[in-house]
Formats: C-alpha cells, structure tokens, sequence
C-alpha cells in the first residue's frame, strides 16, 4: 500500500523532473507530496521553474505553461508503464509554435523508446505537420459523422494560403 | 499487444459503419468543432469498459446511441470494435491462440452492453482485465480527454494524487 | 431587484440568441431561468442547437461549440451596456478556422456599432491576421517583458512559411 | 471615455516602464507561453481598482509588484497609469473639467495602494465609480480573462445566473 504509493512517486517524479526539461527545453520541475504524513492521503502538489524563471507553484505560471507542465505529468506517469495506445484530444491548445514542436518531438521519442500509437486530435497547424499521416471527421450530412483520409501536403498547402 | 483498426456502428455521431486503422507512430485527427472527432476517442474508452456515463459526456449509458438528426431515426444499437494484435501472444490464456484479438461491446437501448472477445460472450470484468494486463484500459493516463489538461490543473492536490495511484 | 432581473434576463437572452446565430451562421439558442421560481435564486440554464444539430443543453456539445456558445454569452451580457475597452484573453483556444473567422467578423461588427477597442491575446494565425495592428510581448532578458509593435505583414509571412 | 494608453512599471513581469498605446478597432497581442500577456491584461483590471489577490492570480495584492529574477532585484513598489480621452466630457464632476484624464494606482509592499485621478489623491471607491459611470470597470463582463470562458461553461447554473445580475 504505502510502499507502493512512496515508489510509484519517487518514479513518477523522475520522470516528471526530466520530461518537463525536454518540453520546457530546459528549466526545473518536481512534485511534492503535501498536507499528511501518510502518502496515501497527501496532496499532490506542483513545483515548477520554466526556463530562466524562479521556483513557483503550478497555480502562478501562465495559461501555457500550465498546461506544459501538466502534460509532463500526464507523460511521466504513462513512462512508468508505456501502454500500447495513447489518445490525446486537443491538449496542445494553449501553446505556443515553439512548445509545439517540442511536445511532437517528445512523441516521435516515445513512439521510438515504446512503440505506442498515438491518436492526436489537434486544431493546430503545426501539430499537423508533425503527423505521420492525418484523417479528417467530418459532417457532409448534418449530424453524421464520416471519417476520411487527408493527404498531407494537401493540408499544409491549405494552412500557408488560408 | 497492438492497437489496428476500431469499427463503430451507431456510436454517437458515427451512425453509419466506419472502421479507423490505426497504425504505427504519431496519427493525426483533424475536422470543424462538432464534427465528430472527440466522439471517436470516446469509442475506443467505450469499447474497453468504459461505465461511467459522465466520462462519456452523457446522463446515461444509452446516451452512446445514436440519438437521430432530422432525416436520420434514433437508433436503438451502438456497436464498437477494436481489432488487436496479440502476435506477442501475452494475452489472457483462454484468448491467446490466435494472432488477432477482436474486442466488441455492444448496446441496446434499455438492455445494457454486451461484450465480445472473438466471438465468444464475455463479461465487462474480463475486458477490462484484458486491457489492464497490456497496460492500457478505459482508465490508462494515456487517455488524455478534452479538458483533462485543465481538471488537472485546478484539480485541488488530494484529487491530484489520484493520478499517482493508477501509476502505483 | 426582481423585476430589473427579469428585464435584463429578457434582453441578454434576445441578443443571445442573435448573437449564437451570427457566430455559429445558424442554429438557434435560448436561456433559461430553472431550479426556482424567484429570478433572484434561479439557475441559468443554456439550450442550444449548432446548425442542424437537435436543441441540447451545453453540456451536451462539442468542446468548441461549448466555447463559441459561452462567448455568445458574454457578448450579449456586453450588448446591454457596452464598454469603450473589451479584452479577450485567447478565446479563440477551442475553435476551429471557420468559428475564428465569424468570430471575427462579429468583433468588426462591435466596434463599427459601439466604437469600442478590443484587446485581443491570441495564439491563432486567423486572429493575428484579421487585427487591425499587433503587439508582440517577448522576455529577451528572462523573467522580464517588453512590448514591442510587430509588423502585419511580416507576422503573415512568417505563418505562412511555417 | 475612451481608452488610449496604459503605462506599467514595476508590474510583474513588467519591470522597466512600458507603455500601450490603445487604438481604435483590433489590436492583437501576441508572443510565446509565459512572456507576460495575461500580465499586460490584468494590469488594466488591477488600475480600474480590482482588489480580489486570487483574481490577479495571487495570494496577496502586493503579489503584482515585480518579484525580482536571478539578475534583477525584487521592487517594492508598482504603478499602473491609464490615460483615458474625457472629450465627451462624462466624467464625474469633479474630474470634468479636462479632455484627457489620468488615472493611475501605485502599491508599495506591505503598505497597500494609492489612487489618483489627474494627480488627486482618490480613495478606490471614486476609481471604482468612475469606470462604472463608463459601463467599465474591473469587473464588466467585457474583460474576458484567460480561462473564464471555461470556467462558464462548468459552472453551475446558479454561478451562471451571477454573471446576468452584473448585466441588470
Ligand atoms: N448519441 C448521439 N447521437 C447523435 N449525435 C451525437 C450523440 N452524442 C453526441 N452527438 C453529437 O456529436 C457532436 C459532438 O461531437 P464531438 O464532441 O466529437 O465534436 P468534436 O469534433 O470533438 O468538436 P470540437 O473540436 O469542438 O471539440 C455534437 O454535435 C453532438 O450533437
Ligand atoms: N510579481 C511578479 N514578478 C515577476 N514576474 C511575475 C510576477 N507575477 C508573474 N510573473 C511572471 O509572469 C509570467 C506569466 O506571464 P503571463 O501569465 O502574462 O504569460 P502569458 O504571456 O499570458 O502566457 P500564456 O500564453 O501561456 O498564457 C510568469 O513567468 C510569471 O513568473
Ligand atoms: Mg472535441
Ligand atoms: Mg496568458
């Protein structure tokens, strides 16, 4: 129970400290466990440093760094045991180009470590350049869904003329 | 264990039979707000398990039904697919004879889901025990929902933990 | 104090309404006072139905009509007594190019009516490109902002070759 | 009343003195994650008189004043100036007397804000009165700050029902 608990952190925050170096492209994180003593009712608490920026906790960073940080941590609990298949819907929202292409790059090294296949619902532009391949959803027919093939280069064409 | 295609049939939006495959490396889903594409990942927690109806955006299990537009009736029947690579044969002994694993959970309207794992009748418990075995299952942190990013966020840090514990 | 109440929810739900069908280019929404019968402790519920999509309530819908819906919201609630100074901090997250383009077109329309300026912080190409100017923010020295003008047209270039 | 300038110095991540001037139609601001937009933001909510810490994202007011980086000191004081254009001459009484109004608020550490109107010492009230006069203020609906659209969306119905009472 509590051993578990104590490792899985002392894991997790491994990964976590490096995961957020890789998207941050540099900077410091870590996670505290905080208001008990007994890890199975503590507080999981975040600490976090973006690059050339002082030590605060998660709630005092930006919209973007936020969600930079918290993607770190989604990650660095998925490394403790790499699933097969992962699905991330439109967390790439609030970033900017440059934490975009850092975030796809942390995929592409996790496709190569785990080999897992990723399923990425994205808005963005550069996200879309950065796929293996793209289908489009779409509605034709009001209401109904249809799922189609989307050439690549045909995207990108389109986002540098829209 | 490998992810290769999902088929859905009257699952949301998806009323008409569509079948993704899924292959290796990074695969993008793109399309207007509303068309579909957080409906598709919602499918696949769906088909491994998935029973809480609010992490399905809905009241009730019906809800993934077809619910008809106006030249489309309700449907009364949603069924999910997913087609799995068991070559590495690590999965459950009663299931690991061949190369190819179907899951499928089905549901009628006022009746409950009914599972499948090639063809034979399952229960929920089994699926689920499935999935967790090959690390991954309705409830995997690499499951990542819209608005998840941010629930963790304002998340108050005794929620929080709870992510730990599905590491632990 | 309830008849203001009523009166007011009168007009925020008419320019609601107008204003769901401008953004979304269709479709049809209300608002609704439930859980009491005194305006003053009611709840406010939102129905909506996007463009050939059947009447739900907006817990129902799309996370970007979700977005598009609520913002219809706050531009009625502003409709009533508009301001000289509106500032959006990255509305336009969620939606997707044709929702930021009436998105928009909806902002021209506003100031054109109320002549009222509009801030508007954004991470969206379509956005940058409908502005009438841009300022860019950067931290050259770390942890320390400056302000600076950023040419339209240089910023057009440089998303298109992206 | 018409917004043109906001001049900031020593405003969180605002160190040096900065000024915006504010035109009429669209202005973008844009820049990367964490250069200090949404900073720029509440600088003109905290002038107007917003005095809620946790709305200006921290725990105690004097949190706005610049902290200080590895190569730069903390401040100890912060100012925000707005000039507003009063050609239409709506302003109070006793500020009407001029076309161009300057409202500004100064926080010293651990000895609270100042406020003044074209260099008259004001109490927050009469700032607070003077934008609502202009159906402005810290807290019109038309400031729509980072997260707050999400934040109506999970709302329950009776918070919802707060943002209309500030319409009536
Ligand atoms: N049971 C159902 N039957 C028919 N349509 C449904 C059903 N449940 C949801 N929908 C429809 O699916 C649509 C929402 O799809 P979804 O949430 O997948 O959109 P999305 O592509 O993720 O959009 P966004 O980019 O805004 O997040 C809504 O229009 C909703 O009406
Ligand atoms: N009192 C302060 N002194 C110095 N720096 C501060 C202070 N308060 C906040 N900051 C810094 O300001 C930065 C956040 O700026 P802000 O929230 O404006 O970013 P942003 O440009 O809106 O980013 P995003 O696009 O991610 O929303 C953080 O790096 C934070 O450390
Ligand atoms: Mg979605
Ligand atoms: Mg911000």
């Amino acid at each position: 129970g509590r051993e578990r608990m104590l490792a899985a952190f002392e894991t997790v925050n491994k990964h976590f400290g490096e995961l957020f170096v890789t998207l941050f492209g540099g900077g410091n994180a870590y996670l505290e466990l905080v208001d008990s003593d007994d890890p199975l009712d503590a507080g999981l608490e975040i600490m976090a440093s973006p690059p050339g920026k002082k030590l605060q906790s998660l709630s005092l960073l930006s919209g973007g760094e936020q969600a930079l940080t918290a993607t770190s941590l989604i990650f660095a609990v998925f490394m403790t045991n790499p699933a097969p298949i992962c699905v991330l819907d439109e967390v790439d929202a609030p970033l900017d180009d440059a934490n975009v292409e850092r975030f796809c790059g942390l995929l592409d090294n996790i496709v190569a470590q785990t080999k897992t296949r990723f399923l990425i619902v994205t808005h963005n532009a550069v996200t879309m350049s950065r796929m293996d391949r793209l289908f489009g959803v779409t509605m034709s027919e009001r209401g109904v869904s249809q799922l189609v093939s989307v050439d690549l280069q045909m995207a990108e064409q389109l986002q540098a003329v829209s | 264990m490998q992810f290769d295609r999902i088929r859905l049939s009257g699952f949301k939006s998806f009323v008409d039979p569509t079948e993704l495959h899924i292959e290796g490396g990074l695969t993008g889903v793109v399309g207007p707000n509303g068309c579909g594409k957080s409906n598709l990942l919602e499918a696949i927690r769906w088909v491994m398990g998935e029973n809480s109806p609010k992490s399905m955006r809905g009241s009730g299990m019906d809800d993934v039904i077809f619910a008809g537009t106006d030249r489309r009736p309700a449907r009364n029947l949603a069924e999910v697919t997913l087609m799995l690579n068991n070559s590495a044969r690590k999965a459950p002994a009663e299931f690991n004879d061949s190369d190819l694993l179907e899951v499928s959970r089905r549901i009628e309207r006022e009746s409950g889901s009914a599972y499948r794992i090639n063809g034979r009748d399952v229960r929920a418990k089994d699926v689920q025990l499935l999935f967790a075995d090959a690390a991954t299952g309705a409830h995997s942190p690499a499951l990542v929902s819209q608005g998840r990013i941010s629930s963790l966020i304002s998340a108050k840090p005794k929620d929080r933990r709870l992510l730990l514990e599905e590491a632990a």
